[in-house]
């Protein structure tokens, strides 16, 4: 674990009262290995451990903590505040809301729209799953079985019909049939790929959501930083959610996103049955990039 | 970023950030940057292009496989096994993959193994039309190791296959059940064709970070994976992480997918990869 690299670190160097530059810069080359180890993106981890060194020198250690511990104190206190407070889902205002799940092929959007979808029916909404990819063999078979398995309808109308156009009925029917919540799962897609870009601006713009969730794979490697500034520059993201949590990647990625975005993370997949979401918990998520 | 001509010390730096920054991971990032450094001091490099050109060399050796795959071995029936992690793109990879073998001559038929997940069946199912493929499948919910026991009767009988690819459900490499479930659809093969799967590719999402090793260890534990297919490499991301399973396992990357049709699909080529990572 981090705290065992750097007490042999600190073992190497002499005990004092206040944590020494010297100190502070060897544990810092472990600290960006851990990071860098944990997909957390390099730039990120640059400005990351120039803070954590700007708060560890000369800082008092202590009395019940080693130094190894007081700077592992520092890193988690550091990540903690970066990683953002819990959010909940923006419910405000008139129905029916609009949820619009993005992100990049593969990344557990349909589950999570049918998770969030659950999580609503059993806390009083009365939410309405909308299959806007025309593109996924299958895609929408997939998210009427999910719906049936929650009893929560589905709105479809092909694979010939825009992405658009669907959005936009799905809302009408949402305020015809007194709906609270509209959730729009969209098809995965590259953010450097203009023409989809395109689309999901015309989504946006014809339903109005009030949540725009970009959905991250806790796996996802360094280009998740341009992931998520490609689909925050085209729609204004309001939340992130990070899914598959419940394998052992480090997640790292959820710091590089929020860092970037400035975006709030508000929900973890934490599995592939339709209970399991949680809301996100900066200490937890915290200990595990730190591993 | 200061481009010189003559090697300062920056380029270290440079080059493994490049590599990071490429999902290389930092271990094997800093052993290639040693052996260019040391290849650059041995032959006396000192143009930064030739510094480049040398990393590449030591990438692509990393990357070059030491045999040819077995799916092309002359045999009555081959069986390739596909697996993963979940959304890594399994299903789209191998109706790509009938396609590809389709047009080399070959008689292909598709197990529908993933009885798990919602609508996949169905997915793969479409997947066969496009490529004109038989594809055998139960119902959903049934025994995965019943479908490839089928799959194989009937590929080896009725359809007259030379080439079975069984799909299997996502499963992350840390559930072990799921992981169990894969070495028993291997045994199912196994029981009934000598030396099956003869092929087992580990799926792999370029976009993966430095978790893509603990998958590709566990899965060469369960699964016996054979190969690589790296794929939506079609994206930003450079998949870099390959370099350390190569380096670490020695499992080589035998193809790529570049996108969401069926003709996204080509075998790997070191080379042109290497230079998409560090050009
Ligand atoms: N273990 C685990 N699997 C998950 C989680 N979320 C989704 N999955 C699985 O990941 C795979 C992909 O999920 P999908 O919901 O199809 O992903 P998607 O983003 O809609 O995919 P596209 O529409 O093709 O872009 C499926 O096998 C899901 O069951 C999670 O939190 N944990
Ligand atoms: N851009 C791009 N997308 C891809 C590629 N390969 C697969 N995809 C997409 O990735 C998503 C997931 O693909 P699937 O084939 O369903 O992945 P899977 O591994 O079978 O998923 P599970 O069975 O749920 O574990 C789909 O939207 C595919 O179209 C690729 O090479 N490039
Ligand atoms: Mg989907
Ligand atoms: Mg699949």
């Amino acid at each position: 674990s981090l705290t065992d690299k750097l007490q042999g670190v600190f073992d190497k160097l002499a005990r004092q009262g206040k944590l020494t530059e010297a100190d502070v810069n060897a544990a810092m080359r472990e600290v960006r290995l851990a990071l860098l180890e944990a997909d957390v993106n390099y730039k990120v981890v640059k400005d990351f451990v120039a803070r954590v060194r700007e708060r560890a020198v000369g800082r008092e250690v202590m009395e019940s903590l080693t130094p190894a511990q007081q700077v592992v104190k520092i890193v988690n206190e550091e990540l903690i505040e970066l990683l953002g407070k819990p959010a909940p889902l923006n419910l405000s205002g008139q129905t029916p809301h609009v949820l619009m799940l993005v992100g990049l092929q593969g990344s557990g959007k349909t589950t999570m729209a049918a998770k969030l979808a659950l999580r609503l029916r059993k806390s009083g909404q009365r939410p309405i799953l909308v299959a806007a990819d025309i593109y996924r063999p299958a895609a929408i078979q997939q998210l009427e079985i999910l719906g049936k398995q929650i009893d929560v309808p589905v709105h479809s109308e092909g694979t010939s019909v825009p992405a658009a156009t669907i959005a936009k009925n799905a809302v009408r029917l949402a305020r015809e049939k007194a709906y609270t919540t509209v959730i729009l799962d969209t098809a995965g897609r590259l953010q450097i790929d203009d023409q989809m870009m395109q689309e999901l601006e015309q989504v946006r713009m014809v339903t109005r959501p009030s949540e725009i969730l970009l959905i991250v794979d806790a796996m996802t490697g360094q280009e998740a930083v341009h992931v998520a500034e490609g689909f925050n520059q085209r729609v204004a993201l309001t939340g992130l959610i990070m899914t598959k949590i419940d394998g052992d990647a480090r997640g790292g990625a959820a710091l590089s996103v929020r860092q970037v975005t400035g975006v709030p993370i508000k929900f973890l997949g934490t599995g592939e049955k339709l209970p399991d979401i949680e809301p996100f918990q900066p200490d937890r998520l915290a200990g595990r990039i730190l591993g | 970023i200061f481009q010189a001509n003559e090697i300062t010390d920056e380029l270290w730096e440079e080059l493994e950030e490049t590599l990071i920054l490429g999902d290389v991971g930092v271990p094997v990032a800093q052993e290639l940057v040693e052996r260019t450094q040391k290849r650059v001091e041995r032959e006396n490099i000192k143009a930064t292009r030739d510094a480049y050109l040398i990393l590449q060399q030591e990438m692509v050796r990393i990357l070059t496989p030491a045999e040819p795959m077995r799916i092309d071995d002359p045999r009555l029936l081959t069986i390739v096994l596909v697996v993963g992690v979940n959304g890594s793109g399994k299903t789209t990879t191998i109706g790509k993959m009938a396609h590809w073998y389709k047009n080399r001559g070959r008689k292909v038929v598709l197990g529908a193994a993933d009885t798990f997940r919602a609508a996949a069946i169905d997915q793969l199912k479409i997947w066969g039309e496009r490529a004109g493929v038989d594809i055998i499948a139960h119902e959903p919910g049934a025994d995965p190791g019943a479908v490839v026991f089928d799959a194989v009767r009937a590929s080896q009988e009725s359809r007259q296959a030379d080439l079975l690819i069984v799909d299997t459900a996502g499963r992350l490499q840390t559930k072990y059940n799921l992981m169990q479930e894969l070495e028993k659809i291997k045994r199912v093969a196994a029981k009934q064709v000598h030396r099956a799967p003869h092929e087992v590719f580990l799926v792999l999402d370029a976009s993966t970070g430095q978790n893509a090793i603990s998958q590709a260890k566990s899965f060469k534990d369960s699964a016996g994976v054979t190969g690589i297919i790296l794929t939506k490499l079609d994206g930003t991301s450079k998949g870099g992480a390959v370099l350390s399973i190569n380096h670490e396992l020695g499992v080589p990357v035998r193809f790529v997918g570049t996108g969401e049709q069926i003709a996204d699909f080509a075998e790997f080529d070191p080379v042109a990869f290497v230079e998409g990572l560090v050009g």
